[in-house]
């Protein structure tokens, strides 16, 4: 007695969809596997502390993008490493539309002040330079509030909750904060300058690493930023209390400075690399300069082996060393585009193929060479971060 | 300057990299607003041979937040680093340690890096492969070692299915996912 042939073909498709859904199970189960931490399957965030990686995943979590991510993980990381970044400074973002395919820049970086003075960079060789003049017009926020603008999804306040939390009741000096603080060659700097007023104890001593930091002050400007949006710190009540400070300083930023600060949003420059194409930020961004120097070395068809004896890693450093010096040579070129002499015709031609082939074809054996070799004679030797 | 790298379950990317210049920027402290002002401008200090800076420009930067994206868009590198000068050959060498010399991303961030110096001399890592250096010597290089490690990089890849995020233990760097 046998079954049907509609039964049979319903039981052939019962049993297909089980499989089906069976090996996608063991799919997903595999997968997750596989990806154990530090590995992840979905998202993941790389800021310069646990928690403000920490505080970037969940923001990705509750259905943030990968901007909204990275302006709460930088929010964070003002906090938690304040010797490197904060909402005084600038910021450059290149970012990955995968909706669109499209990459962009937004350059945040820091302007000169309408008054800058004509003859700061007499002042260049003379010593750290540090204190009201070197001072530039931060555009750290008008960089986040235009990143939100075009890619956030979360409300801007939700950015800043996470950092306010953390800041409120105060934290303990990361350790490498506390190594900054008590760096022989910054301390007597720190010292002699306001943020005394920031991280020296009442007894006069610099605050180590595990100390308690307080910072109402900055727990206010970012409850109010957080309400109030970036305009808050570029023409409003935080602008005026921030220029009254440093002008006390000798500072010459103005509130015109803050109001006038525009964001740039370019397209990057781009080369290809094997399988990749590789995105970076242009002048004045170092951009240009990391490509040329990768197109410039994948001329060499560096594989795992160039890696596998010392004779060869000795040889594939030493072809990247060369690399480096012809590209110091051309650091020069990265200047601000609106400002600058040289035509965007140069910075084509420097992460050009013939460029990379004429620069390979200069570099031999020898590391030894005169600077004259490298064309860097024009490059002061000033480094630049 | 610090650096934040990310890639969101949607495949975008970000690559952001913020800075206040030197070590707490101007040293100049807002009481007021809590905020620690830039010194910026000495990054003009390399124009000093055309001497003239313009209200509104900005000054030129090592920066290079970067994303690489293979042909079949399945692959990606986010990369970017910290350390003023040496921001351009840490990421170089993270790209070429990842793409070409077959190492995983943490491997690829963690290896010790050489630069170039003001007079083209090269600095290597206190842990740069000494046999490696004395070879460089017999080339003719002058090579000297790094007082300190200020190149810090941050990274994430994606090869197959599974994202690796890194933070350079170089500043106690801890990556995140899920």
């Amino acid at each position: 007695m046998g079954l049907s042939r509609g039964k049979l073909c319903c039981l052939a498709l019962v049993v297909g969809l089980v499989a089906l859904a069976g090996a996608a199970v063991l799919a997903v189960f595999l997968t997750r596997s596989r990806c154990a931490p530090p590995r992840y399957p979905r998202a993941a965030v790389a800021a310069d502390t646990q928690t403000c990686s920490d505080i970037g995943r969940d923001i990705l979590q509750q259905g943030g993008s990968a901007v909204d991510a990275t302006i709460a993980a930088l929010i964070c990381s003002a906090v938690l490493n304040p010797q490197s970044m904060g909402l005084g400074g600038g910021i450059i973002f290149t970012i990955y539309n995968a909706s669109t395919g499209k990459v962009e820049v937004l350059n945040a970086r820091e302007r000169a002040p309408q008054k800058i003075s004509g003859n700061l960079l007499a002042e260049c060789n003379k010593g750290f330079p540090v204190g009201s003049r070197w001072i530039a017009v931060p555009g750290e926020l008008r960089g986040y509030e235009e990143a939100h603008k075009r890619y956030g999804k979360l409300p801007w306040k939700t950015l800043f909750e996470p950092t306010i939390k953390l800041l409120d009741p105060g934290i303990r000096i990361p350790e490498v904060v506390g190594r900054f603080l008590s760096h022989p060659m910054i301390q007597p700097h720190l010292n002699k300058t306001s943020l005394r007023k920031l991280f020296y104890n009442k007894q006069g001593a610099a605050l180590g690493a595990g100390d308690l930091l307080r910072w109402p002050a900055l727990v206010e400007t970012l409850r109010a930023v957080a309400e109030n949006g970036a305009d808050e710190f570029y023409q409003g009540t935080t602008a005026e209390k921030l220029v009254q400070d440093i002008a006390k300083e000798g500072s010459i930023l103005s509130l015109d400075d803050l109001r006038d600060y525009r964001v740039e949003v370019v397209s990057p420059v781009n080369i290809s690399l094997g399988e990749y194409t590789v995105y970076s930020a242009p002048r004045p961004a170092a951009g240009p300069i990391l490509l040329f120097i990768l197109n410039v070395l994948k001329g060499f068809n560096f594989t795992k082996d160039s890696m596998s004896t010392l004779s060869q890693s000795a040889e594939t450093y030493h072809y990247i060393a060369e690399a480096l010096k012809f590209a110091n040579g051309q650091r020069v070129k990265v200047d601000h585009p609106a400002f600058s002499q040289t035509g965007e015709g140069v910075l084509s031609q420097l992460i050009s193929d013939s460029f990379a082939s004429h620069v390979r074809q200069r570099i031999d054996e020898r590391g030894d060479h005169p600077a004259s070799h490298y064309d860097s004679a024009q490059v002061g030797t000033t480094p630049f971060g | 300057t610090s650096h934040v790298s990310v890639l969101a379950e949607d495949g975008s990317a970000v690559s952001a990299t913020s800075t206040i210049n030197y070590p707490f920027g101007a040293m100049v402290y807002s009481p007021q607003t809590g905020i620690i002002l830039n010194n910026e401008l000495a990054d003009f200090c390399m124009k000093q041979s055309s001497g003239r800076i313009s209200p509104g420009e900005m000054p030129p930067s090592s920066m290079t937040p970067s994303i690489l994206i293979s042909r079949d868009g399945q692959s990606k590198l986010v990369v970017g680093g910290s350390g003023g000068q040496l921001i351009i050959p840490a990421v170089v060498l993270t790209i070429a340690n990842k793409l070409w010399f077959g190492y995983d991303v943490d491997e690829a961030v963690k290896a010790p890096i050489l630069c170039t110096n003001g007079t083209n001399g090269i600095e290597v890592e206190k842990a740069f492969d000494k046999g490696v250096v004395a070879a460089l010597h017999q080339k003719g290089h002058t090579v000297k070692t790094m007082p300190w490690s200020l190149n810090v990089v941050q990274a994430v890849s994606k090869d197959g299915p599974c994202l690796f995020p890194y933070s350079d233990l170089r500043k106690n760097g801890q990556a995140s996912g899920y």
